[in-house]
């Protein structure tokens, strides 16, 4: 499972 | 960034700002957990990490910093600097630190184990548990003061605010987004830590709807 890497929240 | 998004965001601000107001006209640490507050560093500075080995907008970084900030600076007042170090009262703020840290370092190495994650991912999903559970030292302190002061009350209000806006936002993401990536761990996370202010709002808008003094059944 590949991690959110555009992940931007706080 | 959804209106939802922004207005947790904002609203994690505006709970820090008045904590530092709340300890700035009162001139004390009465009913302040410091432990709290020494776990929210610790959340801070493990998710966000990924602020030394990439950059994704001025305002993500800027908001990163200004929460790592703030926090370490109440700390420190807390701590060291009069008249907070000798009003703040150890012996009501006793939760342990090690019965969250060492539960969310486990949990967050056998998610990270069935996920495939690496260090930095490690480090950011035990933040994401940790801080789950990062009120709970307030909470008790709450208790044990029975009578919540107004600036502290608002304080512990939008800081709750921040993570129940922010399953708003990921509904919103959710319904509008094509390829929206779900995180299933923060989601729980996200439900279980707007879950633990559950008590408290109640009874913060029972006082704000009757007026009077805010305080809780002992």
């Amino acid at each position: 499972e590949e991690w959110d890497k555009e992940k931007d929240e706080l | 960034m959804n209106i939802f998004r922004f207005a947790g965001d904002m609203s994690h601000v505006f709970s820090i700002i008045i904590l530092l107001l709340r300890l700035h006209v009162a001139k004390n640490a009465n009913g302040v957990s410091l432990k709290t507050q020494e776990l929210f560093l610790i959340v801070f500075c493990t998710r966000y990490l990924d602020l030394l080995i990439r950059f994704i907008s001025l305002y993500n970084s800027a908001m990163k910093i200004l929460y790592i900030g703030s926090t370490a600076a109440i700390i420190h007042m807390i701590r060291y600097r009069e008249p907070y170090r000798s009003t703040y009262d150890r012996s009501q703020d006793s939760f342990r630190l090690e019965f969250a840290l060492i539960p969310c370092l486990v949990l967050a190495m056998i998610t990270s184990l069935i996920r495939g994650f690496g260090f930095i991912e490690l480090f950011w999903t035990f933040s994401i548990y940790l801080e789950a559970v990062a009120i709970l030292p307030q909470l008790i302190v709450l208790q044990r003061y029975s009578v919540v002061e107004n600036l502290t009350g608002h304080y512990i209000f939008f800081l709750g605010a921040y993570r129940g806006l922010y399953i708003l936002n990921w509904i919103y993401r959710a319904y509008t987004e094509k390829h929206y990536h779900h995180d299933y761990v923060v989601y729980a996370c996200g439900f279980v830590q707007t879950a633990l202010y559950a008590d408290f709002f109640y009874y913060y808008f029972q006082s704000k709807y009757y007026g009077g003094t805010f305080s809780l059944p002992t």
